[in-house]
């Protein structure tokens, strides 16, 4: 399985 | 100038046990309010928002915002010096360079005074969207932490699978498969039992090496608080004694 990162979840404000 | 006092640093002890592994440094946000933390794993896989209440605080002072860069070994060194009844404070000046650590043992005549230098850190902040959770499930820390560590022999991910009829923990490798399965107790609100609010079931696959970060933890509170929407993070949250909480977001894993 792959591994997703947290940010592609919550963005850079 | 900011000063923050607790008369018992183990709460502080057990804060930093909870981030030291995942965490090499992190920007503490001073405010009048409290403190608050939120820093990323270096992989950016996970994130920690922490945040401590002043009125959690002894004594609690901040005059103006502050933003400090600390590193969390270092930190984690200098409460390691403390005992568990000692007092600390922390105490930094306003556009600090370094922030003073202050162990005061009771009954005795004797401080001890560290210093640490504070990191330039870039400020990155992520925004996390208010979100409704397809189950909430509490349920006692010590047990999430045995299923994590007792799963995580048999397999590098764990599947969390809540429908209504309890919460299931999964792992599978080449050596075979565990199954951890946890329903609802009667009573709700004591340490020992297991609520799931259930709006949708949910099925998602995590890294074990993550959650294993996360049950060092455990110590702060009796109760965890595991929400989970399919394809989003998991929010592992353990609240710090009375002053505040910890929570955890974990980015899921998907089929390759």
């Amino acid at each position: 399985m792959a591994q997703r990162s947290i940010t592609s979840f919550f963005k850079k404000i | 100038m900011f000063e923050a006092r607790l008369t018992q640093s183990a709460i502080l002890k057990k804060v930093l046990d909870a981030i030291k592994d995942l965490l090499t440094e992190a920007t503490f946000e001073c405010t009048d309010s409290g403190i608050q933390v939120q820093a990323m794993d270096n992989a950016h896989v996970s994130l920690v928002s922490m945040n401590l209440r002043s009125d959690g605080f002894d004594k609690y002072r901040c005059d103006r915002n502050l933003s400090m860069g600390m590193s969390i070994a270092v930190m984690s060194k200098i409460l390691k010096c403390a005992t568990t009844n000692d007092t600390v404070t922390m105490r930094a000046v306003d556009n600090p360079d370094t922030i003073e650590f202050m162990f005061d043992t009771p009954g005795k005549d004797v401080q001890a005074q560290y210093e640490m230098k504070l990191i330039n850190m870039d400020q990155e902040h992520l925004g996390i969207p208010e979100t409704v959770y397809s189950c909430v499930v509490k349920m006692p820390s010590q047990e999430f932490a045995r299923i994590v560590r007792d799963l995580s022999q048999f397999g590098e991910n764990i599947t969390i699978a809540c429908t209504k009829e309890g919460i299931k923990f999964s792992a599978a490798g080449d050596t075979g498969t565990a199954n951890v399965k946890l329903a609802q107790t009667a009573d709700s609100g004591e340490s020992d039992s297991v609520t799931i609010e259930m709006q949708e079931s949910v099925k998602l696959s995590f890294s074990c090496r993550y959650l294993n970060f996360f049950i060092k933890a455990t110590p702060l509170c009796e109760q965890v608080q595991l929400s989970l929407s399919n394809d989003v993070p998991l929010v592992c949250e353990f609240n710090i004694g009375e002053i505040g909480h910890i929570k955890y977001y974990l980015a899921p894993k998907i089929e390759d």
